[in-house]
């Protein structure tokens, strides 16, 4: 089962 | 003062229709470039980064930064209102409560005046420096479309496999799989029905099919959209403006 991962973990707040 | 007049009232209506169903709730910002919106699905799963360029508007007009919150329902169905081909002008004042959007017919016997309540929306602004990029893939946009909505239907995983010659779509759900490949090529004819794939590294990633239907709601906005793959990193679906873009940046699912 493939897990969803979401765009804070690539992209860090400004 | 934002005073922003685009020839025809089409381009907004699009814009709005590809990106009203990831978010509800987004700050418009303006400034004497042009428009820009960046915003995060509730999932946070799904990233949009938009700019409305300066020469997109007939007449553009922005002293100072201004930032517009705006909810997408209630200016969608302001937005609707409009005829496609009608002048759009939107006006702000430096710090406004609300945005006036007018429509004009273009043989000026009927102008239409609506007035939208803005919001004061937290803003969340995530940086997003130059990726690098493994491939990319410039194909029609329709095509794309067609190929998300005929997988979607199997699964709600849709993987992109990119080799030298050819890349893949592919969803394996419980009744059945499915599968469509495509190759590169020139049409020379008709240059927005190639399809150009540029591969530095192989490529296998696996997205959720929602997400990727949400974004080929961008299709009515670009002939074409370019698909760009990194190895473990969201992906970049981009659709051009006449000037500027509508970008989505798409986080993958992983082997647990």
């Amino acid at each position: 089962k493939k897990q969803q991962t979401t765009i804070n973990e690539f992209f860090p707040r400004d | 003062m934002l005073e922003g007049k685009f020839e025809e009232s089409s381009l907004m209506k699009k814009v709005v229709d590809a990106i009203k169903d990831s978010v509800k709730l987004c700050n418009f910002n303006c400034t004497e470039h042009g428009v820009t919106v960046q915003a995060v699905d509730d999932s946070r799963v799904l990233l949009i980064s938009l700019l409305i360029g300066e020469a997109s508007f007939e007449e553009y007009r922005c002293d100072r930064n201004i930032t517009l919150g705006i909810d997408l329902e209630s200016f969608n169905k302001i937005i609707k209102n409009g005829n496609s081909s009608d002048f759009l002008t939107l006006i702000a004042e430096d710090s406004p409560d609300n945005v006036l959007i007018i429509f004009e017919d273009k043989k000026k016997d009927r102008v239409s005046e609506y007035s939208l309540k803005l919001m004061d929306l937290d803003s969340d602004f995530l940086q997003i420096d130059d990726m690098e990029f493994d491939a990319t893939i410039t194909m029609p946009s329709s095509e794309f479309a067609k190929i998300t909505r005929d997988l979607k239907t199997l699964s709600e995983s849709l993987q992109i496999i990119v080799t030298k010659e050819n890349v893949k779509f592919s969803s394996d759900g419980d009744f059945g799989t499915g599968n469509v490949v495509l190759k590169g090529f020139v049409d020379m004819d008709k240059p927005d029905e190639s399809i150009k794939i540029d591969m530095a590294r192989p490529i296998n990633l696996t997205f959720g099919a929602k997400y990727i239907a949400d974004i080929v709601k961008g299709t009515s906005l670009s002939e074409s959209v370019t698909i760009k793959l990194a190895d473990k990193s969201p992906a970049l679906f981009e659709y051009k403006l006449p000037s500027g873009f509508l970008r989505f940046y798409l986080a993958p699912k992983f082997d647990e």
